[in-house]
């Protein structure tokens, strides 16, 4: 199984610490923080990492895309471009490779998923959040993520969720739509599918370190005020992510993206 | 007494929320909140609330100066020009009145403070936080805030104020002195303003709301995982903040302003 995961918002929103959660991994160990003097001339960059994973005895090659630089300077205009013109350049390399001769070991780099982080300090979305997602909601499965939501008491939680919902509504942003389940599921499983569409964005905390709660080790921060588990669903939706991601939607992810944002992009470069 | 205090920094750092608790005033109340299509097109603001408040017996007519919109854009290039150019105004109106003929009644709209909030989220200052600061330092004392610290565990406090302060140090930005205690003051004093200058930037925590706390009734933000506690110095800096601004550095942050920023920008007009 192959699958690329896309994370992007603006530096300082805990999407390594995520990824790293997530996958169990550490793939950010060597990354270069830049300042802010460098920071204000650098562009936005692309950057992927591989990694091998296994999930219940099941081998996943993960590639994670990073966006480093997006949205951190003063003048953020068009930032988003370099993210989705490395998303066609993806779509533009299949499409040239499927068209051609040797069609038995295309190398798929398009990219399944995007986890779009949104600042938890925000009073909803911000310009830019509307910007980038407008911007590629036709080319990729975007999946709003409600950062750092440990600065966010639940009523908090519960009132941003509400008004991204309907700020994304309100300006026609598309976001990846969880499929229906079939009417004869049992009823267990239809109120799971309805938890799960509430859900959006997802409000998750992420952790490098592992801390002692109630005699248990667990993924958590440490503070002087008690501590956040991050797979305590009281506290967060790491769990319910990580279970979309990589357990229940995956397939449908990819599928989406062949089936739609890619069938979108071919049907653009015939016509034109 | 009168005293001007700015506060500035992106929205949703907590400002309105940090001055209400401060002073114990319901400033904003009434505030109207822009969603993120009409923040596209919003420039910065300048407005003033003024308040009548009661410390310790002393009656101070505060006023507050907030800067909506700073920071907010998707492109923010001199989004501090509008700030600095408010500042200048109130220097020139007092420099046109202290030259008039009725020197009994001059009203001082001078800004004596600005609270410049820092967001917690960055790897230290961000290129936005460099320029506002080094526009902004020979025009008002600026008070440096590491906004919404119960985002930040102990360790990452001090981490984070470290490298702060190295980088304004390293980008030359002059941020508000505390002036050296006398030689001659007991060492419960000198210990007492080392660890003020060791605070900077504060790290703040602010709340409307009161909650129960081991049986008593304090400021705060209760979550799943623990009850932050605004006035408790081992959860954050607000207590040492509404120390310096109230009752021990009121009168020295008005007499640099009148004595150093206003003379500059004095010398200046005189020279040119
Ligand atoms: N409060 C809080 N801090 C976090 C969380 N996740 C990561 N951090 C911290 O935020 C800082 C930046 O995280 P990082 O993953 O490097 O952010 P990135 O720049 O978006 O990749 C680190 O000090 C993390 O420990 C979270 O869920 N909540
Ligand atoms: N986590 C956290 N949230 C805060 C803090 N202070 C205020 N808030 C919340 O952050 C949101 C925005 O605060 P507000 O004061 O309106 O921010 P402003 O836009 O900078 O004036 C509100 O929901 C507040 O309850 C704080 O210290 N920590």
């Amino acid at each position: 199984f192959d699958f690329t995961l896309m994370v992007a918002g603006e530096s300082g929103l805990g999407k390594s610490t995520l990824v790293n959660s997530l996958f169990l991994t550490d793939l950010y160990k060597d990354r270069k923080l830049l300042n802010a003097e460098e920071r204000i001339t650098q562009t936005v960059e692309i950057t992927k990492h591989t990694v091998d994973i296994e999930e219940k005895g099941v081998k996943l090659k993960l590639t994670i895309v990073d966006t480093p630089g997006f949205g951190d300077a003063v003048n953020n205009t068009e930032c988003w471009k370099s993210v989705a013109d490395y998303i066609d350049q993806q779509f533009e390399q299949y499409f040239r490779d499927e068209s051609g001769l040797n069609r038995k070991n295309i190398q798929d780099n398009r990219v399944h998923c995007c986890l779009y982080f949104i600042s938890p300090f925000g009073h909803g979305l911000r310009p830019l959040d509307v910007e980038f997602m407008k911007a590629l909601h036709e080319k990729v499965n975007i999946v709003p993520i409600l950062a750092k939501a440990d600065t966010l008491t639940p009523s908090e939680v519960k009132k941003k969720k509400i008004k991204i919902r309907e700020e994304i509504e309100q300006y026609g942003i598309k976001i990846y739509q969880f499929p229906d389940c079939d009417s004869d599921e049992d009823e267990d499983f239809k109120q799971q599918d309805t938890e799960l569409k509430e859900s959006i964005p997802f409000a998750v905390i992420g952790s490098n370190t592992v801390v002692e709660a109630k005699g248990k080790r667990v993924r958590g921060r440490l503070y002087p005020w008690g501590i956040v588990e991050v797979e305590n669903s009281a506290h967060c939706d790491f769990v319910k992510l990580r279970n979309m991601l990589v357990r229940t939607h995956m397939q449908d992810l990819k599928d989406v993206t062949r089936e739609t944002h890619y069938e979108n992009y071919r049907a653009h470069c015939i016509q034109s």
